[in-house]
């Protein structure tokens, strides 16, 4: 019987039973898509599989995968306050060769338990670390997000796609969280929590949708061979 | 849907039976998200050489039966499924992601002989 589960859960792209100790929360996005795919396959139209209307982009596969930025890097835990910077680490080697990258969106969550007492409007950096040294970071993204605002969705196709094609490519993310106009400001201000409570302020995920040329061979995204 | 109903004393002859995957007997649940179970269907079923046509069966089938009859080493043709449909899944992989997929062949609509 072992065996013929091991069979199984390779057929499934997985190499063992999993199990998640940290079963992370699944988006009603998600569940949604997850109910139309239902009722696709209820009426026969399996064309709809290969097309995630939600995203408006073809795909057959999607994933959300979580941060391990947190548990990879020991210099983030020592930080000491007012510790604005966050390391995010997502782990894509899942993805096949054959996938067709066609969506990768980051998702940061803020819970602003840690901020919310500053009432301030903040400033969001995003960097791409391409080496040891800070100085190495790329800077991909600079926002100013109301103090209330909760969510923010950052496109990152262009990112994994690189991460895809050369592994070694994939060093992660730097998110830098500051109260608005306090980058260049000689005055530190500390935030009123300490590190822990901040970084379980901000949780962040990796949304990517592929397509799989086998799955979907009708779909017409794809060159055709020649014959 | 194809086969018109089949009576009582056809129940022997090759066609689709109700059958039900329940994760959670599996040990599945803790990790599959979506669907709880799902509904599929096997075939059984004997496929007599004087129904084949009936049963929606390749022309190897035909065959095989013949060469049975003729020679009882060589086995009548099986019943099998026909048409396969695809089915969602929602589940947790080994680092704690959450995957959705579609995976073909999961759910047997139709059963004939082959």
């Amino acid at each position: 019987t072992q065996l013929e589960e091991a069979s199984l859960l390779q057929f499934m792209g997985l190499s063992k039973v999993p199990s998640p100790r940290i079963a992370q929360p699944v988006p009603s996005i998600l569940m949604k898509i997850f109910q139309e795919r239902q009722k696709a396959v209820a009426t026969g139209h399996f064309q709809k599989l290969c097309y995630v209307k939600e995203f408006g982009v073809p795909g057959n596969l999607i994933r959300l995968f979580q941060d391990q930025g947190t548990l990879s890097n020991p210099e983030e835990v020592a930080q000491a306050p007012p510790c604005t910077r966050k390391f995010l680490l997502f782990n894509i080697s899942v993805i096949a060769q054959d996938e067709q990258l066609m969506m990768a969106q980051l998702e940061l969550r803020l819970r602003l338990n840690g901020y919310d007492a500053l009432k301030q409007d903040l400033e969001l950096m995003l960097s791409l670390v391409q080496g040891p040294s800070p100085q190495s970071e790329q800077k991909l993204l600079l926002r100013y997000l109301p103090w209330s605002q909760g969510v923010l969705h950052v496109d990152l196709l262009d990112v994994v796609k690189e991460w895809n094609s050369n592994p070694q490519s994939n060093l992660g993310l730097v998110l830098e969280l500051l109260p608005k106009g306090h980058r260049n400001s000689t005055v530190t201000t500390h935030p009123p929590d300490i590190c822990d409570n901040w970084r379980q302020s901000i949780q962040a995920s990796l949304m990517v949708v592929t397509l799989t040329p086998e799955e979907c061979p009708h779909f017409p995204h794809f060159p055709r061979k020649r014959r | 849907a194809t086969f018109p109903t089949l009576e009582s004393t056809t129940n022997h002859l090759c066609q689709r039976h109700h059958m039900v995957i329940n994760f959670e007997k599996l040990g599945w649940h803790k990790w599959i998200i979506a669907p709880k179970e799902f509904r599929t269907n096997y075939c059984k079923g004997d496929c007599p050489f004087s129904l084949m046509a009936f049963f929606n069966s390749s022309n190897y089938a035909f065959f095989q039966t013949l060469m049975n009859s003729k020679t009882p080493e060589i086995p009548k043709a099986a019943c099998i499924p026909t048409k396969l449909s695809p089915i969602s899944m929602l589940y947790y992989d080994n680092d704690g992601n959450i995957i959705l997929q579609h995976h073909e062949g999961m759910v047997v609509d139709e059963c004939g002989c082959g």
